[in-house]
């Protein structure tokens, strides 16, 4: 299957997210 | 306690991880490692990381000897556990100061699958201690060279490291000896 990769500055981003609680 | 599935709208990540905590009190040492083990979460998503992340204590504001764990979801962060025995650990050495930015990239760089190992890796470990702290990344085959080398080059890369870091390689049964 696809491997699920994720840099830093997209995961820093999500940071922000209203999804994170 | 497993994962919950990542939410709508979240980003799913690789594999699943769970976050656990360890502080040893001062003195005679009456509990072994395992009682001292705490479990903190698990999670399937960037945001869900996140949420406990941002909850806890950052590495530097940890008093005394204390320890943050993220392992993949089933594996316990101790050498006993099935997925470490054959395993090891590229241990590195911090001066004191900067241990919550580099174990913030440490756990980036994993969660968004930047070492390139497929199923290699199996956790990443901070050690808050007195005169020094300390990252530590595990992988399962400590005698697989190529895997091992990959993942010390991802390590110089993500963790931009003072030039004369000593980086050091450890197979577990070394340590049980």
């Amino acid at each position: 299957g696809t491997r699920i990769v994720y840099d830093r500055a997209f995961l820093l981003q999500c940071r922000n997210s209203p999804l994170t609680k | 306690t497993p994962a919950p599935p990542p939410g709508s709208g979240e980003h799913p990540i690789q594999f699943n991880y769970s976050l656990w905590f360890s502080k040893r009190t001062p003195g005679k040492q009456t509990t072994s490692y395992d009682q001292t083990l705490r479990f903190v979460g698990s999670f399937a998503s960037v945001e869900q990381f996140w949420s406990y992340y941002t909850h806890l204590s950052r590495p530097s504001e940890l008093s005394g000897h204390s320890d943050y764990h993220i392992f993949k979801e089933g594996i316990r962060p101790m050498w006993e556990d099935d997925a470490n025995k054959a395993g090891g650990k590229w241990i590195i050495r911090l001066k004191k100061g900067i241990a919550s930015r580099c174990w913030e990239n440490l756990v980036l760089a994993m969660l968004g699958e930047q070492f390139m190992v497929g199923g290699e890796v199996c956790g990443a470990v901070v050690s808050i201690r007195y005169q020094e702290d300390i990252l530590s990344l595990w992988n399962r085959t400590a005698n697989d060279h190529v895997t091992t080398s990959r993942i010390r080059d991802t390590l110089k890369r993500i963790l931009n490291l003072p030039p004369n870091t000593i980086m050091e390689y450890k197979c577990h049964t070394d340590s049980l000896k």
